[in-house]
């Protein structure tokens, strides 16, 4: 598979899949992902965090991933979360 | 905010520090800045918060560092700080921090160091059922931004706690819309930890200078509910026994003679030429011994659980304590079940397998406690048993449950209690990156007894006297409720007076 453009090396797609920006069954099987799953999935960071939307790993990005942070994921199983209620 | 899944049922919630010295941390001030966390909580909510001395809290916090059992490895100092469960079963509340991190125990952080008490906020947030919130500024933002001093919860999680477990002035009138549904615990005979006072001590009453032996307790019962198993989440249960589920099993060595159908010159061809061999002719049969078993106390192959099942050979061997089954394309083979012992070289007095499966070269591993086996056709390679550890599996693994090589990706892999690992066959050890918490594997639970690749390539793994059959793109279990294996695997009736599982 041709390798995708948007440069995210492997520790940032470990981020994106620890977080829950990535599916983590990619973890075990390896899939394929397209330039539009990792640029979603980097946007989808961006946004959630409250940085610029950019959709490529910036600087802001890159400090967002070095950030202290909790260790649980960002996105979580939906099957698991009841309605979300935003104020 | 988000609301993650499950809320505590009752309001009335204890918490214990299990790590009796944190690295560089003084007890008592830990739990203070614990306390302090917690607190917040309690101030905008109707919960109440009491320590307890017991690994029956509710909420059970540990100070670790790297792989700490749970699938959820710290990274040693910087990135990741903590991490949190939600509320449930087993771990479910528990709140982990990473030791290697520099804590401070003051409201302030600065460049080296982290502020507990922030942290824990976070955590204990997770504990109480809410998940991370985009919200800057939200205390359930997952990257840490410290806290002011006389820090207040911010809007958002007040309006996420609240909508769970209610508003505090709630509590003073009576008017209970959403929270009001969770019951105070009863109070009940009080661990063997904690004093016998009637006092109720919650996070805001608590005084850190106090010792904890003289601090008065509200008895709690201990915290586990009737229909949840207890918690000892750092172990790994054993699996069912058979021993209890046939009172009439007896493990003993056998004595009468046993019925099958092999010569002893079809058993040495066996020996030499199984791995070569067709399945339809492959030889695995009962072999002669010398001390032939009874035939009482053969588990119920329609009212049973499996220790092991792999496809060996294209058949289907599953294995029930001293005995296995096969199954080929015809069925379930006659005279069997038979002793494991007349098939494979394994020592006289194992009474089960743990897990059994067949590499991709062919040979083929019985993992039984902590030590693993393989054989070439049924004939033991020389130099075995060889302890776990080989594998790169840790010496605390007393036991695997299962190994499959996954058909979705044809690696190898092991289970174990709550964890998994991948294991590199060309390398013969564990890769790393592993262990890994089983929910990878959703809807399938902890605790497995077996699992297998069928040949229709799918997975099924299997608990109890149940199975589930995976779904391998989706990574969640292809039926939420358990099918019931006999009538499926064996081939026996469905009866109508057993409640199936799959309605039960």
């Amino acid at each position: 598979a041709p390798q995708p453009a948007t440069y995210a090396d492997s520790s940032a797609q470990d981020y994106l899949m620890q977080f829950g920006y990535l599916p983590e069954s990619d973890r075990e099987t390896g899939n394929l992902r397209t330039d539009d799953q990792l640029i979603n999935a980097i946007k989808n960071l961006q946004s959630y965090s409250g940085i610029p939307v950019t959709g490529h790993i910036d600087e802001a990005t890159k400090k967002l991933m070095k950030a202290k942070r909790c260790g649980l994921p960002d996105k979580l199983d939906p099957r698991f979360s009841r309605t979300r209620h935003r104020r | 905010f988000t609301v993650h899944g499950q809320k505590w049922p009752h309001r009335n919630l204890t918490w214990s520090l299990r790590t009796e010295q944190p690295r560089g941390l003084e007890p008592g001030g830990v739990r203070h800045q614990l306390s302090r966390a917690l607190d917040l909580w309690a101030k905008n909510s109707k919960l109440t918060f009491q320590e307890v001395n017991s690994d029956r809290a509710d909420i059970l916090v540990y100070f670790q560092q790297g792989y700490h059992g749970d699938g959820y490895p710290f990274d040693g100092r910087g990135q990741i700080l903590a991490h949190a469960f939600f509320p449930g079963t087993d771990r479910g509340g528990d709140a982990h921090f990473d030791e290697e991190e520099i804590w401070l125990l003051t409201d302030s952080s600065d460049e080296e160091g982290t502020s507990l008490y922030a942290v824990a906020a976070h955590e204990f947030g997770h504990s109480l059922g809410l998940a991370h919130s985009s919200v800057r500024g939200a205390l359930m933002y997952p990257w840490y931004q410290g806290l002011s001093t006389n820090y207040e919860l911010p809007e958002d999680d007040r309006h996420g706690i609240q909508q769970m477990y209610g508003a505090p002035e709630e509590r003073l009138w009576g008017n209970i819309p959403g929270g009001g549904t969770q019951p105070e615990r009863p109070p009940a005979a009080a661990p063997s930890t904690t004093t016998s006072s009637t006092t109720t001590i919650t996070t805001t009453t608590y005084r850190p200078w106090r010792t904890r032996p003289t601090r008065p307790t509200r008895p709690t019962r201990p915290n586990h509910y009737p229909e949840e198993r207890p918690r000892r989440p750092d172990r790994y249960p054993v699996k069912p026994d058979y021993r209890t589920e046939r009172p009439d099993y007896r493990p003993q060595r056998p004595h009468k003679p046993h019925r099958h159908h092999t010569t002893p010159s079809t058993t040495a061809a066996i020996a030499t030429t199984s791995v070569a061999t067709s399945p339809t002719t492959m030889g695995y049969r009962p072999r002669h011994r010398s001390t032939p078993s009874p035939r009482d106390g053969i588990p119920d192959k329609c009212d049973t659980s499996y220790d092991a099942i792999s496809i060996i050979r294209r058949e289907v061997f599953i294995f029930k304590g001293r005995y296995l089954w096969r199954i080929g394309d015809q069925g379930l083979y006659e005279g069997y079940p038979a002793e494991i012992i007349r098939l494979f070289n394994l020592p006289e007095d194992i009474d089960h397998v743990d897990a059994v499966y067949e590499r991709p070269d062919k040979k083929i591993v019985f993992f039984i406690g902590n030590k693993y086996f393989l054989f070439n056709g049924n004939i033991l390679e020389p130099g075995y048993p060889r302890p776990l550890t080989d594998l790169g599996l840790p010496r605390s693994l007393e036991k695997v449950d299962g190994a499959m090589v996954w058909g979705h990706n044809g690696r190898t892999y092991f289970f174990s209690g709550t964890m998994y690992w991948r294991f590199d066959e060309s390398e013969n050890y564990v890769e790393l990156d592993y262990p890994r918490d089983m929910t990878m594997f959703a809807g399938v639970g902890y605790n497995i007894d077996a699992v297998f690749q069928w040949k229709d390539g799918k997975t099924y793994f299997f608990k109890g006297k149940g199975f589930w059959e995976f779904d391998d793109l989706r990574m969640k279990v292809a039926h939420e409720k358990q099918k019931l294996s006999a009538p499926v695997w064996m081939g026996c009736p469905r009866k109508l007076e057993t409640p199936d599982l799959e309605t039960n």
